[in-house]
This record gives structure tokens, sequence and C-alpha cells, in this order.
């Protein structure tokens, strides 16, 4: 699974997702990439896409879980991933990781498997590319 | 100012797999997928241009489950899904498709249309069609490693959704 999430320099947020699934898949099988609120999700606070094992992130309801969290509990961005990828997704019997770009512009890569294919890019900055632990799991330099 | 992130999928990625040059090409797909959406910011595009410019490129790169390079269904065809969602409220996603070559414009293409919210399998297919994306065809999408990871899956048994199954094995 491949994702995307940004903010404009005018203060939009989108998420975007695509999938192949998963090999061997029953044909027909829908993961989490296309269930918005799951693996994709985009409001005014949070902008998010997952990849991993999609019916848990669907049970969990991922994606928005992230998004309600931040604005209903007041926590931030990384808490709220932290808590999503680290205890939701895990404890619905899943695996993975997601990005999220918040409303101020800040970023999390967060991820409870080996690895995670992942980058990041602000304005002014330079891209920063990982696969592994290159730099803590949840943060962007 | 802006900001932009990207994944490539999350699982089970030994680093021995990523000799001879492996890690490089992906970090170059990576790159060339931040290049595409930052390109689109730096230019004062929008964050929804951006993210499908982004994920068009890594649809684009055999080396990553999406479009190009999807994983195979136990019937040995490949149906892909794409979701795209904006900020203030739009939202567009197409399940099972077997033809648009970049599924995540064909997502867009139904967020634009304004009716729909989701489109499956074969509407989805003609959807893409009648807003004249570009199609390709079944072997497009087709790569030897992904297809050996459906033989080594069917040699195994392996049901696709038991959760004893190593990532890799389920997830490519």
């Amino acid at each position: 699974t491949v994702g995307a999430v940004a903010r404009d320099a005018a203060g939009r947020l989108a998420a975007a997702t695509s999938t192949g699934g998963m090999t061997n898949k029953r044909p027909g099988r829908v993961g989490d990439c296309p269930v918005f609120g799951a693996g994709t999700w985009a409001d005014q606070a949070v902008a998010i896409s997952c990849t991993g094992t999609g019916e848990a992130f669907i049970r969990a309801a991922a994606a928005h879980e992230i998004s309600a969290r931040i604005r209903h509990l007041g926590e931030t961005l990384e808490q709220a991933c932290a808590r999503v990828i680290g205890t939701d997704v895990p404890a619905a019997g899943g695996r993975g990781g997601l990005i999220a770009v918040d409303a101020a512009g800040h970023a999390a890569l967060p991820f409870n498997t080996e690895g995670m294919y992942r980058g990041a890019w602000r304005a002014g900055g330079r891209p920063f590319i990982a696969i592994h632990e290159e730099a803590p799991a949840g943060s962007v330099p | 100012g802006w900001t932009l992130a990207i994944h490539g999928g999350a699982g089970t990625i030994p680093r021995a797999a990523l000799t001879g040059g492996k890690e490089a090409e992906y970090r170059a797909g990576l790159l060339a997928a931040l290049e595409a959406g930052a390109t689109v910011l730096r230019a004062g595009g929008t964050a929804g241009d951006a993210v499908v410019e982004a994920v068009r490129a890594l649809e684009d790169c055999p080396l990553f489950n999406a479009g190009r390079g999807s994983t195979f269904t136990s019937d040995g065809t490949i149906e892909m899904d794409a979701a795209l969602m904006l900020g203030e409220g739009k939202a567009g996603a197409v399940t099972g498709v077997t033809r648009p070559r970049n599924p995540i414009r064909a997502a867009r293409a139904v967020l634009e249309g304004g009716r729909h919210v989701l489109l499956s399998g074969a509407a989805a297919d003609a959807f893409a069609a009648a807003t004249g994306l570009d199609l390709a065809p079944a072997d497009y999408f087709r790569t030897e490693h992904r297809l050996a990871q459906l033989e080594a899956a069917r040699a195994q048994d392996r049901v696709a959704l038991d959760h004893d199954v190593p990532a890799p094995a389920r997830m490519g």
C-alpha cells in the first residue's frame, strides 16, 4: 500500500492511499484503503493514510480515531498516532503503520512493524527518507 | 509553509532483502514520489493535487504494492483500491479496479464527479474509462516478483487473512 498526506501553503489538508491489497487475497476482498475513516481520512484537523492489516484498521476506525482524539481529547498528533498504532490496531489484530500531518504542518510517521518505507518534506527543508529505524519511528527530522 | 509525507508500505522488511542495490531502488522510488508532490506544493498547488501526484509516482514504480507492481489475488488477477479525501470534506474512492493505469486518478475522478463517494469493480472501471483516464492492459500491472510471491503463498497453502502468516507474504 502506498499513500501521501499534505498540508499546503494555504493550510488545506489532503490524504490519498492506493493499494493492490494482500497477496493471495480472496477476489472481492476490500481492505481499509478505500474505507474512509479506516485507512484514509482528512478533515480540518489532520490528514492520514494507513498501511498494514486492513481488517484491523477497519475494526479500529484507525484514521478517524486519530482525528477524534486530537479534536475531542486535545491530544497532540504524535500522542494520537502513538495510541492508535501502538494500542488500538494491535488490539484489533493488526500490524502496520501510518503517515499523518496536522493543521499546523506537524508530521508523524509511526509504525509497529520492522520497517516502513516512508518519507517527508517540509518547505525550506530537505527530503527525509527512511525504511527501518534510521530516525525515531514517530517523528520527522 | 507546506508539509508532505509519503509511505510505500510497512511490514517485515529484512535488511538482507535490500542488498544488491535494492535499497537504493526503494529510496529512489520514495524520493521521486516526494519530488512529484513537492513540485506541486512549491508552485502553490493544493494539498489534494500534491497527494495525487505523489501517489501517482508510487503507483508507477513497480517496487510498491499499488498500480504497476500490485499484488495478485488467489485467482491470479490484480484488483486495486484507491482513495482521496480533502480536509474540506470531499471524498472519492474506487475498489477492485483492474484497468485505470493510476487508480488514484480514478478516485479523484469520483470525488470530482460529486455524485458518489465510492465505486467498485466493473462500474468503477467503466467510470474511469468514461472519464477519459488512461487505461492499461492487465499485463502492465503484473511483475515477476509479485507473481513469485503468489506462487510461494499458493505452495504453502496460505490463506491471505490468517494473522499468523508473515506480513511479507500477505502484503508483499
